[in-house]
């Protein structure tokens, strides 16, 4: 799926159709009720309601249905049987966004074989996605496919294929009746301590969180992991630190082997929602904690040249693709074909302001991307290839709880190092 | 393969230009096309609807560009956002 970067913000949009097919064997009736189904079929997967309003009456329906001929005082002149069919413009606040047009001279049928003609309600299905905020998608069940592609079946039955809901529900969020609830995922729990070894020994050497320079972050599930050696953080959702100490790598992904303490890049895969470490030349597969076999795996299966590494990885709401950097340089890659898309790799000075050799980059769980080096971060606001005016910005405050390095006199130091020092038991 | 026509070429890149694989025309001045930059938009076009990709406008292509569909462009450049401001 493709999101187009606009949406409506309120779950309650109103519809009307302007003018009906002038010639066609559809009754007035069964145009209106196709069309209800049709927004019906994307309401039910995100808690929207899509409401038919009256002629005439208040103000205008955000999303206004025609079917009109040939130029039509828009930019998409209709072009007569066959050709294009349909078009409807994206979410907005120009009073022609949301607005769905058909080419009356198509023949609409509903519920017949291709050979009687164009299916109403599969193009509206496909339109309506349109006027919610989707772009054309590439998957090949997708309803937002380019092509018209057939009869989509019983209206009243009709269900989004896979790709359509994951996209509609990156825009709108998961809706409480919606008619796929994804299985429930096994949480992320730290796995037990082994015996005679408590959590926080002080006699482990642990490194600064506050100093940044972090060898990758991600995003998995909602919390914000912070990999550097062989430890790890994580940052809850709500923004609080598990612990301000560290997890040991080893000790909670389980079956990475002991010669890799470094992770150069990390993100979770939203299709199948595995988690890929990648260190060096490969990468692991993980399901929850646990890895999968076949792994370790090479980059050059990701369609990187050989000799590679990545410093950083990250999957982008934005269009369902992997972003793989390279110093200046980065690939995208889309897991659908699984290959790497034509044309790359691009210099990475077309995400303006982002830096060069990223520690890594990562989604928060708003939308935004965020680009990590050193000590600093670069926001990028959703589906935005800008950096934030004011970036970069120290990350310690932001993202670790850590005091922000003020100038002026250096911070009294404690009397001894905490490698040395004594703890209590409730210190 | 046999050579497209010029008229399938032609077509071809106006269809391509249509549903954002090709940067539209400068109003100013004449167009220049290199044969790599048609090439690749012709290996996106077939990516993107699930064909092999040639970089050649072979039969395969030429029909798909033949089918009905949407009027809206597949790819959402530069072209995508000014019309949409417009």
């Amino acid at each position: 799926y493709a999101l187009t970067g606009s949406f409506w913000k309120k779950k309650q949009l109103f519809w009307r159709v302007r003018s009906f097919p002038q010639g066609s064997a559809l009754s007035q009736d069964i145009v209106r009720n196709l069309m209800h189904y049709a927004l019906t079929a994307w309401g039910t997967e995100v808690g929207m309601t899509f409401q038919e309003a009256e002629p005439r009456v208040g103000t205008e329906p955000e999303i206004l249905i025609d079917f009109a001929r040939a130029y039509h005082k828009d930019s998409y002149p209709f072009d007569g049987p066959g050709g294009t069919l349909a078009h409807a413009f994206f979410p907005g606040d120009h009073p022609i966004s949301g607005d769905t047009h058909f080419d009356d001279e198509e023949v609409w049928t509903f519920g017949e074989s291709d050979s009687g003609g164009t299916d109403l309600f599969a193009v509206a299905v496909h339109e309506f996605g349109h006027a919610l905020g989707l772009a054309h998608s590439s998957a090949p069940n997708s309803i937002m496919r380019p092509f018209y592609q057939g009869p989509a079946g019983d209206p009243s039955k009709y269900r989004l294929p896979p790709d359509d809901r994951e996209g509609i529900q990156q825009l709108y969020g998961k809706g409480p009746n919606s008619p796929h609830p994804e299985p429930t995922r096994k949480p992320l729990v730290p796995p037990p301590q082994p015996p005679g070894q408590p959590p926080d020994s002080p006699s482990a050497p642990v490194p600064d969180r506050c100093s940044g320079n972090f060898d990758a972050i991600a995003n998995i599930r909602g919390e914000v992991f912070f990999f550097k050696g062989p430890w790890f953080w994580r940052l809850q959702p709500s923004g609080q630190l598990v612990s301000p100490r560290p997890a040991k790598l080893h000790r909670f992904w389980e079956g990475l082997p002991e010669h890799v303490v470094t992770v150069d890049a990390a993100y979770s895969r939203p299709s199948d929602g595995r988690i890929l470490l990648f260190s060096g030349r490969q990468f692991w597969v993980f399901q929850d904690r646990q890895l999968e076999a076949g792994s370790p795996k090479l980059l050059t299966e990701l369609g990187l040249p050989p000799g590679e590494v990545v410093d950083a990885v990250f999957s982008w709401p934005q269009n369902g693709k992997t972003y793989l950097i390279r110093g200046e340089q980065y690939w995208r890659f889309d897991e659908a074909v699984h290959s790497v898309d034509p044309g790359y790799p691009k210099n990475l000075n077309l995400w303006e302001g982002a830096p060069s050799a990223p520690d890594d980059v990562t989604i928060g769980n708003k939308g935004d991307t965020y680009f990590f080096k050193g000590t600093e971060y670069w926001r990028f606001a959703p589906g935005s290839v800008v950096a934030e005016p004011g970036s970069p910005h120290p990350m310690g405050p932001d993202w670790l709880d850590c005091p922000p390095s003020a100038p002026g006199p250096p911070a009294p130091r404690p009397s001894k190092s905490p490698r040395n020092c004594q703890c209590e038991i409730n210190q | 393969t046999p050579e497209p026509s010029a008229q399938d070429v032609s077509l071809s890149v106006d269809w391509l230009t249509r549903y954002g694989y090709l940067p539209p025309p400068h109003p100013a001045q004449a167009q220049l096309q290199s044969p790599e930059q048609l090439r690749d938009a012709i290996k996106i076009m077939q990516r993107f609807a699930g064909l092999k990709e040639t970089g050649l406008m072979d039969e395969a292509t030429l029909a798909t560009m033949k089918k009905p569909r949407c009027s809206l462009p597949d790819v959402l450049g530069v072209a995508g956002l000014v019309r949409r401001r417009r």
